[in-house]
Order: C-alpha cells, then sequence, then structure tokens
C-alpha cells in the first residue's frame, strides 16, 4: 500500500504567545485537528489529493479563526476580499481567484474555474459573475462579520497600518 | 491564510491555498496566495506547496515553484529545498512566514521563519501533528 499524507496550515501571522491563552490555543488546536481529519479521511478512503486539500481548506475557510472565507479579514472600505488557488500535480491544472466578495467558499470557486472554464485565475466582479454561474453560495456581508477582525480593522485604521492576519505588532504602514 | 496539501494513495500530489488578506488592505491589493507558483503550485514530478505569510515577499521570490524547481534541477530533497528558501533566500529578502510542502513519497514539510505558524500533519495512521509556535 502506498503512502497517504497530508499538511495543513491557518497562517503564519500566528497571535503573540504571550497574548495566547490556553483557551484560544485549545481552539485553534481544534480546529485544525478537525480539518485534517476531514482531509485525512478522504485520503484513507481512496479519495484523491485534490478531494482532500479541497475539504480541508473548505474545513478552515468555515471556521472564523482563520483569516479565510468566513474569518477574513476587513479591508480599508470595510469589505472582505478573498483569493485562493488550488492545483493538481498529475494533470498541471490550476484554478485561482482573486478580491472576490461574498462569496462562501473561495477555494470551491477555484476548483470550478480549474474545472469548467479555459482559464486559470479569474479576479472581482467576473469572477463573482462565473460564481453564480456555477451556482456556488453566496453569503451577506453579515456572514462575514467578526468582532475581533473588526477590532483589528478599528486599530488599523486609527494607525494607517496593513497589517497580517493575526500578528499584532509587526505592521506595514 | 490557509492552506493544504496532500499526496494520495496513486501517488498524485495537490496543492490548495485560501486567504482574507490583509486587515486594512487598499488599492485592491492582491497577495501571493491566488499566484500559482508564488503561493500555490503542485507538480506529481517534485511537491506540493502551500504558502502563508507577507505576500509581497513571496511573489518576488516565487516561493513554491522555487522548493520545486530546487527538486527538479538541483537534486534537493523535499526538506533541503523548503530549508532554502524559507530560511535562506526569504530571509535575505526579509520576508516573513512559511510554506506547507509534501512529495510524492508522502514526506511532508512544515518550514517557517516567523515566531509561528498554525499547522498540522499527518501520514497514513500515525498521530496527527498540531503545533502553533516554533517549540
Amino acid at each position: 500500500m502506498k503512502n497517504i499524507a497530508l499538511a495543513i496550515h491557518g497562517g503564519a501571522g500566528t497571535i503573540l504567545r504571550t497574548a495566547m491563552t490556553p483557551e484560544k490555543e485549545r481552539q485553534y488546536l481544534t480546529a485544525l485537528e478537525q480539518a485534517i481529519e476531514v482531509g485525512h479521511q478522504i485520503l484513507r478512503s481512496g479519495g484523491t489529493a485534490v478531494e482532500a486539500v479541497i475539504k480541508a481548506v473548505q474545513r478552515l475557510e468555515d471556521n472564523p479563526v482563520f483569516n479565510a472565507g468566513k474569518g477574513s479579514v476587513f479591508t480599508h472600505d470595510g469589505h472582505h476580499e478573498m483569493d485562493a488557488a488550488l492545483m493538481c500535480g498529475r494533470t498541471l491544472e490550476a484554478g485561482a481567484v482573486a478580491g472576490v466578495k461574498n462569496v462562501r467558499n473561495p477555494i470551491i470557486l477555484a476548483n470550478e474555474i480549474r474545472v469548467h472554464s479555459e482559464h486559470v485565475l479569474l479576479t472581482g466582479s467576473g469572477a463573482e459573475e462565473f460564481a453564480r454561474e456555477r451556482n456556488l453560495p453566496f453569503e451577506p456581508d453579515t456572514f462575514f462579520y467578526d468582532e475581533y477582525r473588526y477590532q483589528q480593522w478599528v486599530q488599523a485604521q486609527a494607525t494607517n497600518t496593513v497589517s497580517l492576519d493575526h500578528t499584532e505588532d509587526r505592521k506595514f504602514g | 491564510t490557509v492552506g493544504a496539501v496532500a499526496v494520495d494513495l496513486e501517488g498524485n500530489l495537490a496543492a490548495a491555498t485560501s486567504t482574507g488578506g490583509m486587515t486594512n488592505k487598499k488599492y485592491n491589493r492582491i497577495g501571493d496566495s491566488p499566484i500559482i507558483g508564488a503561493g500555490t503550485y503542485a507538480n506529481n514530478e517534485t511537491c506540493a506547496v502551500s504558502c502563508t505569510g507577507h505576500g509581497e515577499y513571496f511573489m518576488r521570490a516565487v516561493v513554491a515553484y522555487d522548493v520545486s524547481c530546487l527538486m527538479e534541477y538541483k537534486g534537493y530533497s523535499l526538506q533541503q529545498a523548503c530549508d532554502y528558501v524559507v530560511n535562506d533566500k526569504l530571509v535575505k529578502l526579509g520576508g516573513e512566514g512559511g510554506l506547507i510542502a509534501v512529495d510524492a513519497q508522502a514526506n511532508i514539510v512544515l518550514s517557517f521563519n516567523s515566531e509561528g505558524m498554525y499547522r498540522a500533519a499527518r501520514r497514513n495512521q500515525e498521530p496527527t501533528y498540531l503545533r502553533i509556535y516554533n517549540d
């Protein structure tokens, strides 16, 4: 039997170690464990690597503790713009999407672009139009609202900085 | 940013990355995540890679494809390729972040030069590896 393997990440912009509480740590580790189990189960049952990475990322997108999908950070104008990409190592087919709003799972859209279009990367309103044509779910702005992300945005606006994921002491002004 | 890389029973690889970008970003800024070869790349002959970090540096360094190229053209192992790109090349550029990668032999590398990276991995029936910081 061949080997199977799955790895996931939830971003390198972690909460500072000094600010991490046991409760928060458990929350992050549980979320990671659930996502890896979803993908690994697919691999164990003979599913493809493409299916496994899509489902694992979808699970992470649905968890607001990570900066993707539902947990996406606020842009300068108070919206959420999301990007995603997917590549198959066997066929070298790739699909990607950038700057989309209100699409529930951008990774699903990236895969739809890979499978159902002759393009690799679609952006903005055009990508959203393609998502509607493929009947992908959209969510209202309230779905993407998170109080922690909102406070990050308020602080960033006050200091006119741009910050990476959770990291609160390293900003790019 | 979130991401996943995998190798299946057929030895096929895949990589996926998704992100909400940077807080308070303007001008429709796009990072490395949706750029094939920069933040996301997969090739059965080499590896599958998903990146996370300060995207502008990852784009300049073409990080994901660079890992693959080091394996293909210089014969580096997955570990050697990731270590060089993340801890040498990226550091010299000033880029902070990391990546996850897997090859067709199910070798896994979780490499980062930041204080931490939310990460997990599982190979075959081995226990799940879960970490946040550089412990």
